[in-house]
């Protein structure tokens, strides 16, 4: 699988300009 | 990050501290394998979020290629997880400060097998860093150098985009190593035991990367034993470190 299928969580909070918070 | 002068950079790194986090959910006596790593499993993945957000904000850092910031994330998390936990122990002979509602001594990992050894290799971490009165500036410093410095050996770049990311990424490094310095120097030092003292925190850093490796295997035996859940982010922190190591 790709890298960005492998990471699919890191990549979408690494990405998002919104600050991340806990879940 | 060049504009900034090495104590500008401290600052910027101190505000990207993540906050205070509470467990929120009691660890109920007595102890057994699977309540301690559900209690410790279910407070990494929410400290990983929070590591994300940190990292976002150290300066230069949302500035290297996406290929290199997750690499770097990878292999760094379960350092920077720990180093925070040392930090927060240092005050605390013989406890290990997991949050402000989950503080452990050694013996009671005795539940959890193979548990032990990490705890007494973090208490011994821990003690030496308390020795060296190790500093909140230091602190936030050594933490963005284990980021910076995690994947330096494991990926050699290839194409202009990735050159240009290492490049960065090495200027990032030589400026938070600066910071490190400025830090050290404002306590009055000679300058012999300055540089004496920037090698001390150093070293230790060669610990925790060690105290790491054993947790990403002692936590890679409690999956495969299925002796708790893992979530979904560290599900796919820890299966990154393996793939790496294997």
């Amino acid at each position: 699988s790709s890298l960005t299928e492998r990471h699919k969580i890191l990549h979408r909070l690494l990405q998002d300009s919104s600050p991340t918070e806990p879940s | 990050t060049l504009a900034l002068t090495p104590e500008q950079l401290v600052t910027c790194i101190m505000e990207a501290e993540p906050p205070e986090i509470y467990l929120m959910k009691d660890l109920k006596k007595p102890f057994t394998e699977s309540s301690v790593m559900m209690s410790l499993t279910n407070l990494a993945d929410k400290e990983l979020v929070l590591m994300i957000s940190w990292a976002k904000k150290i300066p230069g850092f949302v500035e290297l290629s996406l290929s290199d910031q997750v690499h770097l994330l990878e292999c760094c998390w379960l350092e920077v997880l720990m180093l925070g936990l040392v930090w927060r122990s240092v005050d605390h002979p013989g406890k290990l400060i997991f949050t402000p509602d989950l503080k452990l001594n050694r013996d009671e990992g005795s539940c959890v097998e193979g548990i032990m050894e990490i705890f007494d290799m973090l208490l011994a971490a821990t003690a030496r860093f308390r020795e060296l009165k190790l500093q909140r500036e230091e602190y936030v410093c050594l933490k963005a150098l284990i980021l910076l410095n995690s994947n330096m050996c494991v990926s050699s770049p290839e194409s202009p985009e990735e050159l240009e990311s290492r490049a960065k990424l090495l200027r990032l490094l030589d400026a938070v190593t600066d910071a490190l310095v400025w830090a050290i120097s404002r306590k009055g030092l000679t300058f012999q035991q300055q540089s004496t003292r920037l090698a001390h925190l150093l070293m230790l850093l060669s610990h925790i990367r060690h105290v790491s490796n054993k947790g990403i295997e002692h936590l890679s035996n409690m999956k495969m034993k299925n002796v708790v859940p893992l979530y979904d982010l560290l599900l796919e922190m820890l299966d990154a470190n393996t793939t790496h190591s294997s």
